[in-house]
């Protein structure tokens, strides 16, 4: 995945059966970014893989006031880039968890 | 205990708390 800047990791183990999983999100360099953001702490939350999309979420991070208007895109993305993730690897051993 | 939580409109909750040291990038 493109270095963003932005970086996001799965906050929980991930055993593949859970629909919504915690994400932990923080900024690693910040000279990416267009805006100044708010914190430069890591913001954890969670996620629905089969309700929820990315931009849900950037959405959100930007109205709660973590980041500026003009970042929506790249903390979208970097969502976007570790859900994808996640979602290629449940795919490789769901046999083992069936 | 520095975790601060943020609740959004739409429900879902952002708890902020320090990078660990171990994740911060090199300058």
């Amino acid at each position: 995945a493109e270095d963003t800047g932005v970086r996001v990791e799965l906050a929980e183990e991930d055993h593949g059966r859970k629909s919504s999983i915690a994400l932990r999100l923080w900024v690693e360099d910040p000279k990416k970014l267009k805006g100044k953001p708010k914190d430069n702490g890591a913001i954890e939350f969670t996620f629905d893989l089969e309700k929820e999309t990315p931009d849900d979420v950037a959405q959100e991070m930007i109205e709660s006031g973590f980041f500026h208007e003009s970042d929506v895109k790249i903390v979208a993305k970097s969502i976007r880039d570790r859900v994808a993730l996640i979602q290629w690897r449940r795919e490789r051993i769901r046999p083992l968890t069936q | 205990n520095s975790l601060t939580q943020v609740v959004h409109s739409a429900g879902r909750r952002f708890i902020v708390s320090p990078v660990p040291e171990s994740r911060l990038r090199e300058p």
